[in-house]
């Protein structure tokens, strides 16, 4: 028996959110710890992971591992049916071929289940090395978002160029070139819109837009995202799904041909 | 030009 109960449910329909695009499909592997889902998107340049701690949960239960396929546009039609303040409750048997999502509104009087097809799905897993990266840089959500909505106008991709400085996203294309810099805040009156750089080497890589786009679809789950970057290896995108988990989206960046 | 690379030449199956 597979039992997940959200309080907040709203951030389930973030989540959906947030990886619809980048995912046609993808399996959440549930375990006594918590749901995990790890999947590449379609052309194999970045790879998503989920993490969704059983603690965050207001209830969780999970006898049996437990891995279930789902069509994600399907999930997220059925999630879109729950209010944004509804509790989201997922349910599932034991070798089960469906699974429940149970939408109850906040005073109970409302309670809605919508049961789906799991779908048997042959996935990669790729192990993910424990990397101490050269660069981390924090920086609002929203902030980010609109630097790669903004630079998305010149070019298919975007220059992260992070030095003790600050960092700088570049963009250049057939209108002209686009820079934004953004230098580390002496003081902020709120954490969340702080922009922290921790450097151990100055790193400069380049992303392609269209993925970096997709990954900002996970900006309403967070008021801060963190990229980390090393010379040669695939950005890391995080942003915390409340105090329940995180989202990674991992890109590998363009090289010279 | 530049080109994008796999994910896959980063991380191994596990």
């Amino acid at each position: 028996m597979f039992e997940a109960r959200l309080v907040q449910g709203s951030l389930l329909k973030k989540v959906l959110d947030a990886i619809k695009e980048l995912l046609n499909e993808a399996s959440w592997d549930c375990a006594d710890s918590g749901i995990q889902l790890q999947a590449m998107d379609n052309s194999h340049v970045s790879l998503v992971s989920v993490n969704l701690r059983a603690e965050g949960f207001d209830k969780y239960r999970c006898d049996r591992n437990l891995i279930m396929g789902m069509d994600l546009t399907s999930m997220s039609k059925i999630l879109k049916c729950a209010a944004n303040d509804d509790i989201i409750t997922m349910k599932a048997q034991d070798n089960a071929d469906t699974v429940t999502f149970i939408f109850e509104s906040p005073s109970q009087e409302k309670v809605s289940d919508y049961e789906m097809k799991l779908m048997n799905l042959d996935q990669d897993h790729l192990g993910i090395p424990e990397t101490d990266y050269a660069c981390v840089i924090k920086l609002p959500s929203g902030e980010f978002a609109r630097i790669c909505r903004d630079l998305s106008n010149f070019g298919e991709s975007i220059v992260i160029a992070c030095s003790k400085e600050g960092v700088k996203f570049s963009a250049a294309g057939d209108i002209g070139t686009g820079n934004i810099k953004l230098a580390q805040t002496s003081s902020v009156d709120k954490e969340e819109e702080a922009v922290i750089i921790e450097m151990q080497e100055p790193v400069t890589l380049t992303f392609a837009c269209r993925y970096l786009n997709m990954f900002t679809k996970a900006t309403p789950l967070s008021p801060q995202v963190s990229l980390s970057m090393s010379p040669d290896v695939p950005l890391v995108v995080e942003y915390s799904i409340g105090d329940i988990g995180q989202i990674q989206y991992f890109l590998a960046p363009k090289i010279d041909d | 030009m530049s080109k994008q690379p796999s994910i896959f030449k980063f991380f191994s199956k596990s």
